[in-house]
């Protein structure tokens, strides 16, 4: 495992950690997508199906428990938490889950690595997450006042998936035979869907301003 | 192990 992997995951891990302390501690979800959040419970869900059958490592084993224990946690608190839940801006987030859903099942069945329900359901993963932060970032737009724990959670899992990339770019030259299209095009649209949202978080950032899309 | 190599990633 490279530096980049496991800043990677870290990044990812913290994402989580302070979307949870914004949740837990704030008591608050206010600019949070539940759609985005449900879309991320049933990507860990359909990847981790291995989780039981495949040992990879311990540490991928843990880490797996954590994403999918800490997302469904998420979902609950913003679904059935009496106070958490009152926080939540339904009327704004109005996205549907089955317009991501059903292309990326579609596609998951058209390109595959093999026709197994494992490995279909994988792929769909790896496809619904590459888009499951589209609802958060419509959101975010709608939203007048981002306060900074929500711009920072939205600023993490981007800088998550772009430090994927870079270790990518670093397994490709270290391991032989190693190659793997179906997540590195994913990957590769994933961080791009952040690099509007990069643009207006580091120009406001850097004039000490509040976090604010153009609309 | 083809399975665990294409899939070690989380």
């Amino acid at each position: 495992m490279n530096i980049f992997r496991l800043c990677g995951d870290m990044t990812h891990l913290l994402s989580v950690v302070v979307l949870l302390l914004k949740i837990h501690t704030i008591k608050s979800c206010a600019g949070i997508s539940l759609k985005t959040q449900e879309l991320y419970a049933l990507v860990f869900a359909t990847r981790y199906l291995d989780i039981f059958t495949h040992h990879v490592s311990l540490y991928n084993t843990v880490m797996k428990i954590i994403f999918l224990g800490t997302s469904f946690t998420i979902v609950w608190y913003m679904r059935h938490h009496k106070v958490v839940r009152q926080t939540y801006d339904k009327e704004q987030d109005t996205f549907k889950h089955y317009m991501l859903i059903i292309p990326c099942f579609a596609l998951a069945l058209l390109i595959k690595t093999k026709f197994t329900p494992l490995e279909v359901l994988w792929t769909f993963s790896i496809y619904l997450e590459a888009v499951a932060i589209f609802p958060q970032l419509v959101l975010l737009q709608r939203t007048k006042n981002i306060d900074n724990l929500t711009g920072n959670y939205v600023f993490l899992l981007g800088a998550y998936r772009g430090l994927y990339l870079l270790n990518w770019i670093v397994r490709y030259f270290t391991e032989k035979g190693y190659r793997q299209w179906i997540t590195w095009i994913s990957g590769i649209v994933q961080t791009a869907l952040y690099a509007d949202f990069f643009y207006y978080y580091i120009k406001c950032w850097r004039n000490n301003e509040k976090l604010h899309l153009p609309s | 192990t083809m399975f665990v190599r294409r899939h070690d990633e989380l």
